[in-house]
């Protein structure tokens, strides 16, 4: 939620300067989206009508770095680095923050490996900082690092811009939640009733038996 | 809205909380102990 | 209107403490109001002493039977239970903090003081009494507070207690119905021998307008804190001590019926029979207790696993 706080006023911003651009002027938009430190999503400047426009027309390619850093990870750059523009340093920090979250969605453990991996990282050394510096002070993750077994331990990520074919499997997610905590809840009500009958039970038998006890004592005495 | 569908995406990927087997053993040993007081308890209201 | 409480008006307190109505009644004062912020200062206080016994002063009013303790501050001290005079060291720091305070604008007095029982209770020792009637002879109006940190964590709310003292040879007209608590065998000669020397008030709460802006600002933050944390794992020396305990009176009970004079084929005097019937009534409320606030831990640890880890992508 802070994530989208920190975000929601530069996408305004971006939006609207994407409305009023057109053509080849959208390519420093982009570039500047993209590079922006605080900037990682991008779905809203995505769906501006100026950018989906572009599809199929020599400037498609931007619209192609846009869907990229909304949905795809840095190995996606690489293997399609012929059809699309140099990225700057600060884009291709970017893209491997992004990446970081896209691996965060399928994994809370990620090996250092297959991080070092995918975001072309030489030494491990390297890989903290980045992932220090760049991703928790940034606060796009939250994590602990394990350097004993040389995996990073996610606790929280920010959420990318979803795919349309994602959504499935959210819905049947909250759904599934949403069962368990009604039957949870039913549950828990079912038991009050039942400590509250097994109460009244316990007072009848426990009035019972000292009335029993009295009756005894009296017929004694 | 974009912003709810990440916001519910960065959720949802949160769980489940904990998964692990050590967790398991850990909730299992105090659900153990918890119901060994409760038992010693009924041994001692009889 | 609802904030009208913390309003000082000097004038009445001062004719209050010229009157002088406690004098004449050692039960005068039956309440205590505690503000929000005082509560929280000395609970916080108390369990940041862990296992240590720590005591601090508590400012405020008085109006009629009731004692209003507006703010609290701890005191540079520990081991209040271990010492004759624990407060002694403190005496140049309360002086210097009330002194600041006025020149600050705060007009209340002290109106008592606070102490922790860290695990055994609330409820006034010895050592605790003899300090209250040394206040109360010469601080009056005064008030003793006593929080336990851990049976708070425990239970799951606060314990605490507010007490008076009755002067030196008072005796109460009549035996006051206390709510009954669980006091550990190595303590339970203290509080009984000095347990008919004071009495307890009842306490209640108040807030502010801003109080309860603030405190509904921060409840994001305390329902997160208290969802993650259980009972269970953070009190477990207090409970292992407790069952500990539990077991040395199931001891000395059983060891009260084998030394009996009268064997268990032969009926004992009612006397005696009730003596023990309650005793062991004791034993099973204090099980009892400690059995419901673990299955009170079990079954909040049980319902978050069932929320959060039982749900799958």
């Amino acid at each position: 939620m802070d994530m989208e706080q920190k975000q929601e006023e530069l996408i305004d911003h971006f939006v609207k300067q994407a409305s009023s651009l057109t053509g080849a002027s959208l390519a420093s938009l982009v570039s500047e989206a993209t590079s922006h430190p605080s900037l990682f999503a991008f779905s809203e400047i995505l769906s501006a009508p100026s950018l989906l426009q572009l599809e199929g027309t020599e400037n498609s390619v931007y619209l192609d770095v846009l869907r990229l850093f909304a949905h795809g990870t840095w190995s996606d750059y690489k293997s399609n680095a012929g059809r699309l523009p140099q990225l700057v340093p600060d884009q291709a920090l970017k893209l491997k923050q992004l990446t970081v979250l896209t691996l965060a969605e399928t994994n809370k453990v990620l090996p250092y490996d297959q991080l070092m991996q995918q975001l072309d990282v030489a030494n491990v050394r390297e890989l903290e900082d980045f992932l220090i510096n760049e991703c928790m002070y940034a606060g796009i993750v939250r994590g602990k690092l394990d350097q004993l077994r040389k995996c990073f331990e996610v606790q929280f990520a920010a959420g990318r811009d979803p795919r349309p074919e994602q959504l499935g499997s959210m819905i049947e997610t909250l759904s599934n939640w949403l069962v368990t905590s009604d039957n949870l809840l039913i549950s828990i009500q079912e038991k009050m009733s039942w400590a509250d009958k097994m109460s009244e039970l316990n007072k009848k038998h426990k009035k019972e038996i000292e009335d029993k006890a009295e009756e005894v004592k009296k017929t004694y005495s | 809205e974009n912003s709810l569908l990440r916001q519910v995406s960065s959720l949802l990927r949160r769980l489940p909380a904990v998964e692990s087997g050590k967790f398991q053993d850990d909730f299992l040993m105090e659900y153990n102990d918890t119901l060994l007081v409760t038992y010693l308890a009924v041994l001692t209201n009889c | 209107s609802a904030d009208a409480i913390f309003y000082y008006d000097e004038a009445a307190q001062t004719k209050f403490q010229q009157e002088k109505p406690w004098v004449n009644d050692p039960h005068f004062f039956k309440r205590v109001k505690i503000s929000a912020l005082a509560l929280l200062k000395m609970v916080v206080h108390a369990r940041s002493g862990g296992t240590i016994e720590v005591m601090g002063l508590m400012q405020g009013k008085t109006d009629g039977d009731a004692i209003i303790v507006m703010d609290a501050f701890a005191l540079p001290v520990e081991g209040t239970e271990t010492r004759v005079n624990a407060q002694a060291d403190a005496y140049e720091y309360m002086v210097d903090y009330s002194q600041t305070n006025k020149q600050a604008g705060r007009l209340e007095n002290v109106v008592g003081w606070y102490h922790s029982h860290p695990g055994y209770g609330c409820w006034l020792s010895g050592i605790d009494v003899s300090t209250q009637m040394l206040n109360q002879q010469f601080q009056e109006p005064f008030l003793a507070v006593v929080i336990d940190p851990t049976r708070t964590v425990s239970a799951g709310k606060v314990d605490i207690g507010a007490f008076r003292t009755y002067p030196e040879g008072y005796k109460p007209p009549d035996d006051p119905i206390s709510e009954y608590q669980t006091i550990p065998l190595n303590k339970i000669e203290d509080f009984g021998v000095h347990c008919k020397q004071y009495y307890s008030l009842d306490i209640t709460y108040f807030k502010s307008c801003l109080d309860s802006h603030l405190l509904d600002l921060l409840w994001n933050k305390y329902w997160v804190n208290t969802l993650s944390s259980s009972p269970l794992l953070g009190n477990g020396d207090y409970v292992a001590g407790q069952i500990s305990d539990l077991a040395e009176k199931l001891e000395q009970a059983e060891n009260h019926l084998s030394h009996s004079r009268f064997g268990p084929l032969v009926t004992p005097t009612q006397r005696k029979k009730d003596q023990e019937e309650s005793q062991l009534a004791k034993i099973t409320r204090d099980s009892a207790k400690i059995t419901v606030e673990q299955v009170h831990g079990l079954m909040s640890q049980v319902i978050k696993d069932i929320l959060f880890n039982s749900v799958q992508q």
